[in-house]
């Protein structure tokens, strides 16, 4: 079957507050 | 991190609320795929927030669902390759 995601999507970045606690 | 829910997503403006479904599916598909992670989440958000919130409680959906999202991906870049040899 064909999905019906699109490949094209824009990119999702998490916030960099949570890239900071990761840290 | 206390568990998203439907009211908690009602009660946010639309795009807010696919940025709160975002960070919650972006730390569990990194897990799966972290190089193509950020690609795949925003591949995702693009579905129902209803489907979305079942995918966070089950695993087995949100990986069926990467994996897919993996294959159109590929298969999209493999097509981006032939058109560029041409």
């Amino acid at each position: 079957k064909k999905s019906t995601l699109n490949p094209n999507a824009k990119e999702f970045n998490p916030a960099k507050s949570l890239l900071a606690v990761n840290k | 991190q206390e568990p998203l829910t439907v009211s908690m997503l009602a009660s946010a403006p639309l795009q807010e609320q696919k940025h709160m479904l975002g960070e919650r599916l972006f730390p569990l598909i990194e897990a799966i795929h972290p190089t193509l992670a950020a690609k795949i989440t925003g591949m995702l958000l693009e579905i129902d927030a209803s489907e979305l919130l079942h995918m966070l409680e089950s695993p087995e959906s949100l990986g069926s669902k990467v994996d897919e999202a993996v294959a159109v991906l590929q298969a999209h870049y493999a097509e981006e390759a032939a058109q560029k040899a041409k």
